[in-house]
């Protein structure tokens, strides 16, 4: 099984056109692994970028330079997927 | 049992399967269930056919979960088809719609996927086909649809989560519901249903053109979106793919819409503005119903509008 400790998912408003190239050249390097979940449709439209902990400096290095607002929006991915299959059990458990 | 059913929870593939053969078994007269193909991994790709008799008769064509990873869409696609046969009968819209039409809907779009976002990987969105000469797995089945194939709105490169695929129609389950549409001959609309963005589409994705009835579809997505704000005033966009999103070529509304499906649209269902793909359960009985209303309002429209 895949983990995705210390993963998170930031949500990026860029402010104009340039900051929205400068997104999608980000979106084009392979070796970052990054993902977006919501994608870039405009300046001042939310992106959501998932970005795996290896790549997580670079990225807010990347985004700080260049002045592009965003805020965290999963702290950790993982820890949101271990507290949904903890539901998922429970909730099997109550149904029998 | 099919009452004891948890709508406001996820679930497996089986579960789902399973509460499809029960939904079937309480309204045999409303509800069948056809196998329409087969995945990459050779599990049955099922939908439930909601009819009241008559041979070919105009079709609506719902689908849920062509991304493995958008649970809050499967789980909205089990409420909806709940839904279904709980109105008819009781819901002037619903009974009219499908006394007139049958509605097909494939809940389990993506079943191999799904089922991996279970065991293995809970973020996987693609198919789970091998790619020749790759170690990376699947093809966006939403970018593999024989419209505007293989452009600029899609990748080439198979470890991209919106890899095209070597040829359109490659996968085996795009290829099941276009077989599918071809045959029956009478789809009048498409409504191909993703997670997240809250935003109501339609052709066209791979090319910047208005469609012929831009205006039509337009209008109905319009006051769709305004009926959905209406339950829980979740905000929606709407639009031409193109215009509202970006170019995105091979989807599912343009290869409709190209062969002569009118009402071709592809939903983005809501998020808090926190979880992404990983709303919480409590999220789905709002998702759903919120829903409902547009799905209704596009559904009466393709009655009342024939062609």
């Amino acid at each position: 099984e895949q983990l995705f400790r210390g993963d998170q998912v930031l949500r990026i408003t860029a402010s104009n056109e340039e900051q929205i190239t400068l997104l999608r050249v980000l979106g084009e390097q392979a070796e970052l692994q990054i993902d977006f979940w919501r994608d870039l449709t405009g300046p001042g439209h939310p992106a959501d970028l998932w970005v795996p902990f290896p790549s997580l400096q670079a990225v807010k290095i990347f985004l700080e330079f260049h002045s592009i607002s965003y805020s965290v929006m999963i702290e950790d991915v993982q820890a949101l997927l271990d507290e949904e299959k903890k539901n998922m059990t429970r909730s099997r458990r109550i149904q029998r | 049992s099919i009452s004891t059913f948890d709508f406001a929870s996820y679930h497996t593939l089986e579960e789902i399967y399973d509460w499809m053969d029960m939904l079937v078994d309480d309204h045999p007269n409303l509800v069948s269930k056809i196998q329409i193909g087969q995945s990459y991994e050779n599990r049955p790709l099922y939908v439930l056919k909601f009819s009241t008799g008559g041979s070919n008769r105009p079709a609506i064509w719902l689908d849920t979960g062509i991304h493995s990873r958008e649970w809050i869409t499967q789980a909205t696609g089990v409420w909806t088809a709940n839904k279904i046969v709980k109105e008819y009968g009781q819901d002037p819209s619903v009974t009219a719609i499908l006394d007139s039409m049958d509605i097909f809907f494939e809940i389990i779009t993506n079943p191999d996927g799904f089922v991996f976002t279970h065991s293995s990987n809970r973020l996987w969105r693609k198919t789970r086909s091998i790619n020749a000469g790759s170690s990376c797995v699947g093809v966006d089945p939403n970018r593999n649809w024989d419209a505007g194939f293989g452009g600029s709105g899609s990748s080439s490169d198979p470890c991209s989560e919106t890899y095209r695929g070597p040829y359109a129609h490659s996968e085996s389950e795009v290829k099941a519901i276009v077989d599918f549409i071809r045959s029956h001959g009478n789809v009048k609309s498409v409504i191909s249903i993703h997670s997240y963005s809250q935003m109501l589409l339609f052709p066209y994705g791979y090319k910047r053109t208005p469609a012929a009835h831009h205006q039509e579809l337009n209008e109905l997505a319009k006051k769709a979106v305004s009926d959905l704000a209406a339950m829980y005033g979740t905000k929606y966009a709407y639009g031409s793919v193109a215009d509202t999103i970006y170019l995105a070529d091979g989807t599912t509304v343009d290869w409709a819409y190209d062969n002569g499906v009118k009402y071709s649209f592809t939903f983005e269902l809501r998020d808090t503005g926190r979880y992404g793909f990983l709303l919480p359960s409590t999220q789905i009985i709002p998702t759903a119903t919120e829903t409902w209303p547009a799905l209704l309002d596009i559904m009466v429209h393709v009655l009342e509008h024939p062609y």
